[in-house]
């Protein structure tokens, strides 16, 4: 999906930051 | 478990009994226990204080990379209920707790509106938005134009704000999300299923009399 046509939250989910699953990959 | 709280308290401020934890959770003791083996792991990994603080945080989250991160920032912000600049191992399983897949939907919502309110003041704005969509640019090699940015936000706010005020309040975010469940998938996180496995040497930690599965 084109990013221009993603709404904003969608983007946004995508943050590295917001991915709590990498504090349990050792 | 009087023993396990004794022990841990006097190692890590504002510790509580994880038989405690558990009834407040949809963790069993056995899987808060396990929590505390990653907790130790964090919170000793720049100063061994038994709390964890924002560069210990980031330090886990971006596995050693220093990084500033606008999101990252905002998810400690919101571990650190007590706002001390630190987060207690209480306040580790609370919170992460929301992340369970048995968690509530509207929990989580809830979670994602006072991530993203970056302001406090109750409403998400077009500001805080195209903040966080500059950040997302930054942090990605995505490229996107001023005009695609405003473009994305009036699109996103024709959809989510629904009196068109220029904010979106919790309402309309509840009802926003239920049409976009994809939203929510940052809100869940498998791992806290496998715990236990994941971290098994909180058996030799254990300071419970027996371990409830």
């Amino acid at each position: 999906q084109s990013p221009a046509a993603m709404n904003a939250f969608e983007l946004i989910s995508t943050s590295q930051g917001l991915n709590l699953g990498s504090l349990f990959e050792k | 478990m009087g023993c396990f709280h004794s022990t841990a308290s006097r190692q890590y401020p504002g510790h509580e009994d994880p038989v405690f934890l558990a009834s407040q959770t949809a963790f069993s003791v056995s899987e808060v226990e396990a929590l505390f083996e990653l907790f130790k792991s964090i919170s000793s990994s720049v100063i061994d204080d038994g709390l964890i603080s924002k560069e210990e945080f980031q330090l886990a989250l971006f596995k050693n990379k220093k990084k500033e991160n606008l999101f990252a920032n905002r998810i400690f912000d919101l571990f650190d209920v007590k706002r001390k600049g630190v987060v207690d191992f209480g306040d580790f399983v609370r919170v992460l707790n929301v992340f369970h897949p048995n968690a509530s939907q509207e929990d989580k919502i809830d979670f994602t509106f006072k991530l993203y309110d970056l302001d406090g003041t109750g409403y998400i704005e077009r500001h805080e938005v195209r903040q966080m969509l500059i950040a997302i640019l930054c942090e990605s090699e995505l490229k996107l134009s001023d005009e695609m940015i405003e473009g994305i936000l009036d699109k996103t706010f024709k959809e989510a704000d629904v009196d068109q005020d220029g904010k979106i309040c919790r309402s309309e975010w509840h009802q926003f999300v239920s049409k976009n469940p994809q939203l929510l998938k940052i809100m869940t996180l498998q791992y806290l299923r496998d715990i236990t496995t994941t971290f098994p040497s909180f058996v030799f930690h254990s300071e419970v009399d027996e371990i409830a599965t």
